[in-house]
């Protein structure tokens, strides 16, 4: 499985329709405190299906979309798309597809949640199933946020063995 | 299971002392079973003891020594199985510069089975990306992203 | 004490202002009183807004955002009433370049009442310092210090 | 009132006899992960009279005294001193002295427990005594431990309201 590209759309601090490329190795994302780095790492755990917004540093699932600035007004909606390719033949078959899916995650401030796999509506569970046995997920321990470091070495022995059992 | 857990175990076991070692230079490393007599149900803890220094336990290592074993772990679970996508936050904003340099040699080593995704504020960090892409807020409280090159981000600091 | 505490505290949300200003460049920050009408007991909340950014509930800022808030009230009390003694434990780690300027910037103007002591990794904030002492541990396990210059550092670095 | 020097002897990683001069204006501290820097101000939060071994990264007192390492036995006891000058005269006057005053601290693994101001026994109240009204103290906001930054924005109403006080 491969990440191909990341779309944003009023998700946080990206008001505008931002698309981000995953190149093969080592990518570097840098910038002035503030700049919307994190919110990056946020995107990609919620359009995994992150439900707790504490999780995603807001109070509430609304903070997730963009709230306004000195110029915007505050957008109606948060929109994230996660392109993926080389993935398992028997998903891609379930799709139609022979290469690249795209997963994405929609919520609206009134409250409508929707999930898509290449633009058809699904439910959560769907896009969680892609994921199963490859060690990915909004929580898993190949994400680690900022200032989080410790929670590795904080876990549990119980969460230390499911971190193993996720590799078997 | 058991038994696939037993395996698991006892490689991801040998896997993380070799990375300690990497990381730490000498000292002892261990993943030990909480309940060795029952496989099912027991669960895992980490012994570290940095070079030439006693067995304690994890509360009186350092700031950068916690951060270093935790990538300790992280390290060799991608070793027993790598997984497509590894995302991290300023991880090395503990580490000292020696430490930097052994932790992005693992990043490297391991990136041609997971793609690596690093969010830093640190040169030398930068400096082994195959891309680098910069967050600004041209217009206030609005990110943008864009490819930059890490001559634009040298200058940029200054 | 109520007249106290209330002069005290109109004195110190003005420093506040100030010191956001030099720390964020424009923006707005407020100290205000959870229960203005009981002075006795009331609260006091930190409300700011970076520049041209709404304000938020504080969860939402950034990780470096959230340590030039903390160093922009330290700071301010410091300018309120100096305290002897300042002890900081690498506060610069999650700060950007430009963050590090403006920080060690207010250390220098307050250092003329206050003793600072920086734990660092940061060259940047080494930089400023009247004088340096580097910790090593040439025996593993014992720690000894010793008086060292900014050349002795940047050499150890590479 | 001025720092001039912090004594170690046993304490956490400085087992040798260790004396670091605190010069005026501003002093850093580097140095490799590990080597003991973050001890140095355990160090100082313990002699202004740290009762909770928590807040000391270990898990009992006990964990200050120097556990030993590869070539050296475990310490006996751990014992931490801080000569101040330029203090308010009241108190000089109480010490019999025109400028220093040294405060000590001494744990034995045994667990005794000794205070001492200018090498004569007191309590720990007598130390607490000294800082009075100066803002200092084992956990006063101008002591900042390392990741600990967030302390004073994730601080409460009351505690905020403290800190202002503590100035007034
Ligand atoms: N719903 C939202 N609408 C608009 N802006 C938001 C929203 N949520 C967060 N932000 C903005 O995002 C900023 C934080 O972004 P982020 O945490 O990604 O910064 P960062 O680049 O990681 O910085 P640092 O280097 O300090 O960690 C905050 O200043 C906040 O104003
Ligand atoms: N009671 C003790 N006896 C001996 N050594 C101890 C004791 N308590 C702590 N240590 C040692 O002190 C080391 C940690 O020191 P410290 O936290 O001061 O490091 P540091 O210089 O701040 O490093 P970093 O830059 O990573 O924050 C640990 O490795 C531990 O072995
Ligand atoms: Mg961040
Ligand atoms: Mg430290």
């Amino acid at each position: 499985m491969k990440f191909n590209k990341l779309y944003l759309h009023g998700f946080k601090s990206f008001v505008d329709k931002t698309t981000v490329d995953f190149p093969d190795g080592i990518t570097a994302i840098v910038g002035p405190n503030g700049s919307g780095k994190s919110n990056i790492m946020d995107a990609v755990r919620w359009v995994f299906g992150e439900q707790n917004a504490k999780e995603l540093r807001g109070a509430d699932m609304e903070d997730i979309v963009f709230n306004g600035s000195q110029k915007r007004k505050p957008a109606g909606f948060a929109e994230v798309g996660l392109t993926l390719s080389d993935i398992d033949e028997a998903v891609a078959a379930k799709y139609g597809t022979f290469s690249e899916i795209t997963i994405t995650r929609k919520f609206y401030k009134t409250g409508e949640r929707e999930y898509y796999i290449n633009n058809r509506k699904c439910r959560l569970k769907d896009i969680k199933d892609i994921f199963m046995d490859t060690g990915l997920g909004a929580r898993s321990i190949s994400i680690i946020e900022q200032g989080k470091v410790d929670k590795i070495i904080n876990a549990s022995p119980e969460e230390l063995r499911f971190f193993l059992e996720e590799t078997a | 299971t058991v038994r696939m857990f037993e395996e698991t175990f006892n490689s991801v076991k040998g896997k993380f002392v070799e990375v300690f070692h990497i990381l730490f230079g000498n000292g002892e490393a261990e993943l030990k079973l909480t309940d060795p007599d029952n496989m099912l149900t027991s669960g895992v803890e980490i012994y570290i003891q940095p070079p030439g220094k006693k067995l304690q336990h994890m509360g009186l290592l350092s700031g950068g020594e916690k951060a270093l074993t935790a990538m300790t772990l992280l390290f060799a679970l991608f070793l027993q199985k790598p997984t497509p996508f590894c995302f991290l936050d300023e991880v090395d904003a503990p580490l000292d510069d020696a430490n930097v340099e052994r932790y992005v040699g693992m990043v490297k080593a391991l990136s041609d089975k997971t793609q690596f995704i690093l969010i830093t504020h640190n040169h030398n960090t930068m400096s082994i990306a195959d891309s680098i892409y910069g967050v600004a807020m041209q217009e206030y409280g609005v990110s943008t992203i864009l490819s930059v090159t890490l001559e634009q981000v040298a200058r940029a600091g200054r």
